[in-house]
């Protein structure tokens, strides 16, 4: 058995005006949820515990009945089953409002005699939750919730309660279970209903709520249809809702009750942002001592260790629960709220990575020969898009997954080159570009302190802008396009130009078009096709097909371009 | 906040009253047009009551860069929100120091992760402005994060956002009032807020701004009508 709370929805700082209450005196919340459990003068459907004055007051209505304001002091509990309009199994728990048959007749009030006589009323089976006319399943009837009818000619008929949906989530290779690790930012399953029964917006449209949680900007957070999902680290998963009225609510999806795998317990050195950071460093990198994170004092905060039990908030130590750029405190000095703390790095252990050749310098920025070994973390393609993570298949479907190219290190959305293609690319987030060759040089060429057309990356201090290379963008019908993409608009890698498998083509030869720039198996416009590159694929069934090049910026919508940004040596904030 | 580059933010400009004191921030959104806040027109919708300095990075510096309109139309958005637009009597002329910044497709909000920064001529907390144009990385949040009890509780309204962090505080309040909000898009930046209100430098700072994408097409009809 879990925990008593377990069965209820906590919303911190809330209150609501009830009616039909019952005011007692308990010393937490699982004493005040012992009386909601064992409350005899009402249904009790959730409970109030106010911590400074330990205040417990059992309630028969809940937030889908009652009206709710803000109370900082206040904890609200809401018994789960009361809040779920769906059904699970044959619906024994179902406790919704749904008041009428499948054919739409009204229900008969359970405590009513007419117009049929029940078997089964609130006094016989006080636990079935038998009140007012609402759908219930009081009898274990196979195709439950039921309810007697208000016409006389039908005695009872059975309600239409749609089925929960599947409250499951992965856990990496094991079997699927019902409920979420932590914040449940990795929740991957099909709920689409808020706590409340609302219907998730789906999270590609703008409409009731605009809002910035783009499928096609979060590749990696799996926003697919309008399924629940936390891609904010926020407490739990929750969605934008279809009423215009309620912007975004919490999913009401179940916590595990096991602890995290023993993957989550952290490192104890600095890599990447630190968020898995699991040492015991509490001093910040100006010396400030740092706060416990369960007190709040001397800094109020929001960062209950409760409510983050996988983010590591122990003691004081220095934390990265929200995606800073490395761990961080609040400080235990009044004037200072937070700082940055200094935690060294992994990188002396982290050196030797797996099928990286030893003189292949572990570059960001560059890769060496066709960048098949190439394992840096960009992830922008030549003409600025973003990367689609491996594992994801959104917004395209593909078979480059981690775990057919188990050598490639397929991580993240960092651009790989896994089918020895001519240099390191990916799949991009825009719909409309399928894939694109990433904005890397080749090392040798990198070296070249000047090379043309070469920006580099922004950087946390010096703000730089990625322009294309200008060799890898069209003008025009292409014509004169000389750059190297050598892939089609739909992934089929082009066949070399002087070659004549798979496909016979002995007009466009280096030969017979010397100025065409038919080099190597590059996307090129020999005929002035007025479509755009093109190229023969090694797809014996399909002899050619045009190549998807970014078009070069036009100078003539030159809005928000800045020719001046230099390196401050100003802290970004006060 | 720090001082901006000179020219980094050639967008920015200064409205001013009659007076020639600095009264506002706003944006030139194209060479005739430049978007502020509404509330900065309370006192007067008069077009020959402002002026628009543009160009410059120090608020009383006569630099080169420096170009004056007067203002040729007021147009407050008609529904109250906190934005409007100002016609120029002539299109600005374009230089690196005075340029137009992009505008978002109508309802595309910025990704969440997007780099945003704030720009202003504001006050910094005890201390009287100092004149010149300073920026910060500064990110966009979420509404419900806005909304909630310990920050603007609930009084951020669906065609605002508000910008700042979760934790920790500013601390000093340079957003002003008609300033932008612009985020980096590509080798782009499109302004996504006109800054409005929650200014107050007592509070950890919690700028809200107009959610810009909202009113584009009011905006580009307004200039088509005008």
């Amino acid at each position: 058995k879990g925990d008593i709370l377990d069965n209820y929805l906590r919303t911190d700082g809330a209150w609501i005006l009830t009616r039909n209450k019952q005011f007692y005196q308990t010393n937490n919340e699982k004493e005040c949820a012992e009386k909601c459990e064992a409350e005899r003068n009402f249904n009790c459907r959730a409970f109030l515990f106010t911590r400074k004055v330990l205040q417990c007051l059992t309630l028969a209505e809940n937030t889908k009945m009652a009206v709710t304001f803000t109370s900082a002091d206040a904890v609200l509990y809401e018994k789960k089953i009361y809040l779920l309009q769906c059904k699970k199994g044959i619906g024994m728990d179902y406790r919704g409002t749904e008041a009428k048959t499948q054919k739409g007749i009204p229900c008969q009030k359970w405590a009513e005699r007419t117009p049929h006589n029940p078997n089964y009323t609130p006094e016989k089976h006080p636990n079935a939750g038998l009140d007012e006319n609402y759908c219930r399943n009081p009898d274990e009837d196979e195709n439950g919730p039921w309810c007697y009818t208000t016409d006389p000619a039908t005695r009872f008929d059975y309600c239409n309660i749609p089925e929960c949906e599947g409250q499951v989530m992965y856990t990496g290779e094991g079997p699927t279970v019902e409920c979420v690790q932590c914040n449940g930012e990795d929740y991957h399953g099909e709920v689409s209903r808020t706590q409340s029964g609302l219907e998730c917006q789906l999270w590609d449209a703008q409409e009731p709520h605009m809002h910035g949680f783009t499928p096609k900007h979060f590749p990696e957070k799996d926003l697919k249809m309008n399924y629940c999902r936390n891609p904010d680290g926020d407490v739990r998963p929750w969605c934008f809702t279809t009423s215009p009225t309620k912007r975004w609510e919490y999913c009401d999806i179940p916590s595990c009750t096991t602890p995290p795998p023993a993957s989550a317990l952290g490192s104890q050195c600095l890599s990447g942002k630190g968020e898995d950071y699991r040492g015991r460093i509490a001093i910040t990198e100006l010396g400030n001592v740092c706060q416990h994170w369960n007190t709040q004092f001397p800094h109020r905060h929001g960062w209950i260790p409760d409510r983050y039990p996988c983010k590591g908030l122990e003691e004081n130590y220095c934390r990265n629960p929200d995606g800073e750029k490395r761990p961080w405190c609040y400080t235990i000095n009044s004037s200072v709220r937070w700082e940055y703390c200094a935690i060294p790095s992994c990188d002396e252990t982290e050196q030797g990575i797996a099928d990286v050749p030893a003189q292949v310098p572990l570059s960001e920025e560059c890769y060496q020969g066709k960048g098949q070994n190439y394992r840096g973390t960009t992830s922008i393609t030549v003409s600025g898009k973003k990367c689609q993570a491996w594992n994801s298949m959104f917004p395209h479907r593909h078979e480059k997954t981690p775990d057919r190219f188990p050598n490639a290190d397929l991580r993240e959305n960092y651009c790989r080159n896994p089918d020895g293609d001519n240099s390191p690319w990916c799949f991009t987030t825009d719909p409309s570009v399928i894939w694109e060759y990433c904005n890397l040089k080749k090392c040798d060429d990198y070296t070249h302190e000047h090379a043309p057309n070469y920006r580099p990356a922004r950087t946390a201090q010096n703000v730089v802008l990625a322009t294309p290379l200008t060799s890898d963008c069209i003008n025009g019908n292409g014509k004169d396009y000389r750059g190297t993409v050598a892939r089609t608009g739909r992934g089929r890698i082009c066949q070399e130009w002087n070659s004549q498998k798979p496909h016979s083509h002995k007009y466009f030869t280096p030969v017979t078009h010397p100025r065409a720039g038919l080099d190597k198996n590059y996307c090129r416009n020999p005929d002035g096709d007025i479509n755009g590159v093109w190229c023969f694929t090694t797809d014996p069934e399909k002899k050619w097909e045009y190549c998807e090049i970014p078009r070069c910026s036009s100078s003539e919508h030159d809005c928000g371009k800045v020719s001046m940004r230099s390196e401050r040596p100003c802290a970004q904030y006060s | 906040m720090c001082d901006a580059s000179p020219g980094s933010w050639p967008w920015h400009v200064s409205l001013r009253k009659s007076t020639n004191v600095h009264h506002c921030a706003g944006t030139l959104i194209h060479p005739q047009w430049v978007l502020t806040a509404a509330q900065c027109l309370q006192e007067s919708t008069e077009p020959s009551s402002y002026r628009v300095f543009l160009g410059i990075q120090n608020l009383n510096s006569a630099e080169p860069s420096l170009q004056i309109q007067s203002v040729q139309k007021v147009l407050k958005e008609p529904n109250g929100a906190d934005i409007a637009l100002l016609k120029l009597n002539s299109p600005v002329t374009i230089t690196d120091h005075v340029k137009p910044v992009c505008l978002p497709e109508t309802n595309r909000m910025v990704e969440r992760n997007a780099v945003c920064f704030l720009t202003a001529w504001g006050k910094t907390r005890g201390t009287d402005i100092d004149n010149r144009l300073k920026d910060v990385e500064f990110p966009v949040l979420e509404n419900r994060i806005c909304n909630r009890p310990e920050f603007l509780n609930g009084s951020v309204k669906l065609n605002e956002f508000c910008g700042g962090f979760t934790f920790g505080s500013i601390d000093n309040c340079e957003a002003e009032v008609g300033g932008p909000l612009v985020c980096q898009d590509k080798d782009r930046f499109v302004q996504y807020g006109v800054t409005s209100w929650g200014l107050d430098c007592t509070q950890p700072s919690k700028p809200v701004f107009v959610r810009i994408p909202s009113f584009v097409s009011w905006i580009k009809n307004a200039m088509l009508l005008h």
